[in-house]
This record gives structure tokens, C-alpha cells and sequence, in this order.
């Protein structure tokens, strides 16, 4: 995020860092107990997905906190008009976790904004570890930044015509002050206050740079999406989950005493 | 899924959590 500032533990509680071979590369946001909402862009083809960790609870990505949780991913589904009808339009993916999320006061689900959701006369805030200066400085510490939104026609016209920014984007910026968002933010949440809700309107999506304020970043439609959004999280089932055997237990029988003597042995 | 919240409010995916609180409030 470029302008923003240090957010405190548990103002966006829905934040996650996706992870790749040990390395924050973008965000997300948890909108269920198994699942994450993050850019497809984030899951290129060639990338694995054993390689990706999601960490959630977090805010310093340098210290995991009491509440810091960490998990795998089974499954990422890429929205099928990724890329196709413009370089980086449908750029949504859903993550699903090998394992479920503890819920606490640090670690929420956000809302879904729906279809017909109405983003008149709304205070929008974008969150995120990436990029925070023209030269390309990033901070350890979650930022955020309250980002007003710009209506699909104004930012064709920054952009240059209706085929640059399509009916699944949506645009938001504050041109003025230039706060924005960044590499490194792609695939976090926009979101906004409904009546004390935070409904997720955007995911991070793409923009000309991050520092010209005439061109204001690009974010996925949520709204737009919603319906897919909820069809796989109804449909797709849950990781199957490992049954203790026999050997299993007795290795839990067995480890317990050898971590404990392990631990001795530091003191 | 029981949606939790109003639609008009945005929808819950998840049977037992309310979505989109928080236990603070910004500034």
C-alpha cells in the first residue's frame, strides 16, 4: 500500500498472506473456515501448490503472534474467464484449506458483498504487505489505507477506453493523496462499512504502475463473482481428513516423551 | 449454508460465524 499506515492487531481480521516457497507474494481474505479468496494471478500455472502456505492472524510478517495461524491449501480454483477476454480479467481464485480455521477475536470471516450490492456513498479501505514507496520499499507491517471508489466510466477514460477496465473490475484510489495499493498487495481485500458490516467489494487485482495517480488500481469485482463464490464453497467437498491408525498413535504415544526430552536438553 | 447476514448486508459463508466483525472498531 503506497500512503498507508501500520494497522493495529485485530482491525482487519480477515487478512491473509499467501505464502509461496517461504516468501509473502500476496494477499487474501478468509470467507469461510476452509476457505480463502486471493487473485488468480497469484496461482500461475507453473507455480505448485504444495509450495504455498496461508497464514492468517497476522500482522507483522516477521512475528507470529499467539494468534497467528498457518495452514496448507488442497485446492485453488481459478475462475474460468481468467484471462480470457482481457490479460487480467476474472482474476479470482478460491483457496481451499487442508485444514479448518480457529476463529478468534483476530481471526474473522468477511462478508461477500451480493450481486446487487449498492457501493454508493461508501468508506472503502484497502490492507496489504506490499510494495509501500515509489522506490519499491515494502514493510513487515500490514497496512492499510481508506480508498475512495471510481466509477467504471471514469476509470475507462483514465484508462483509455471500455476494453482496458471490463464489468468485473471495479476501480478505487485516492488520486488526490496517492494512496494506493501495490506488488505484493494483489489478491487482498477491498472492503467497505454496511450498516457496522465490512463487505469484501474487491480483490487486488492489477494497475499501471502504483505511483500515477491518473491511473487508479484495478481490483476484481466481488459483487460480480459472488454467485461462483458461493457455488464452489457449497459444492466443493472438504479435504478428507487423516484417520488415526495404529502406528500413527503409537508414534503420538512415542513423540510426546522424545519432544519433551528434547526440550530438556535446550534448557 | 445458513446466510447469516441480511443479503442487502452481504452474505455469510459459514454456518456458525457471523461475518464481517470485528471486536474493534477503527477510528
Amino acid at each position: 500500500i503506497v500512503g498507508g499506515m501500520d494497522v493495529p492487531e485485530r482491525k482487519w481480521p480477515w487478512q491473509v498472506s499467501v505464502h509461496y516457497a517461504g516468501i509473502h507474494i500476496c494477499g487474501g481474505s478468509i470467507i469461510n473456515e476452509y476457505w480463502i479468496l486471493s487473485a488468480a494471478h497469484c496461482f500461475q500455472k507453473e507455480k505448485s501448490t504444495e509450495a504455498f502456505d496461508m497464514y492468517v492472524g497476522l500482522v507483522d510478517l516477521n512475528v507470529a503472534g499467539s494468534h497467528t495461524q498457518w495452514f496448507e491449501v488442497n485446492k485453488v480454483i481459478i475462475h474460468p474467464t481468467y484471462e480470457l477476454y482481457h490479460p487480467v480479467g476474472g482474476d479470482i481464485a478460491l483457496v481451499q484449506l487442508k485444514s479448518r480455521i480457529v476463529f478468534s477475536d483476530s481471526v474473522l470471516p468477511v462478508c461477500i458483498a451480493p450481486p446487487d450490492v449498492n457501493l454508493q456513498n461508501v468508506v472503502c479501505w484497502a490492507t496489504g504487505w506490499g510494495v509501500i514507496s515509489q522506490k519499491g520499499h515494502t514493510s513487515d507491517k500490514l497496512q492499510e489505507a481508506q480508498m475512495p471508489l471510481i466509477s467504471l466510466l471514469l476509470c475507462q477514460m483514465l484508462y483509455g477506453g471500455p476494453s482496458y477496465i471490463m464489468s468485473d473490475m471495479l476501480c478505487a484510489g485516492d488520486i488526490r493523496n496517492v494512496k494506493t495499493v501495490c506488488e505484493g498487495d494483489s489478491g487482498g481485500p477491498l472492503v467497505c462499512e454496511f450498516n457496522h458490516t465490512w463487505l469484501q467489494v474487491g480483490v487486488v487485482s492489477w494497475g499501471r504502475g502504483c505511483t500515477y495517480p491518473m491511473f487508479p488500481a484495478v481490483y476484481a469485482r466481488v459483487s460480480y463473482f459472488s454467485e461462483w463464490i458461493h457455488y464452489h464453497v457449497e459444492h466443493t467437498p472438504l479435504p478428507l481428513q487423516p484417520l488415526p491408525t495404529r502406528s500413527s498413535m503409537l508414534a503420538a504415544t512415542l513423540s510426546a516423551p522424545v519432544t519433551m526430552l528434547a526440550f530438556l536438553l535446550t534448557l | 449454508n445458513a446466510h447469516r447476514c441480511p443479503k442487502s448486508e452481504g452474505v455469510s459463508l459459514n454456518r456458525d460465524m457471523a461475518c464481517g466483525h470485528r471486536y474493534i472498531q477503527g477510528k
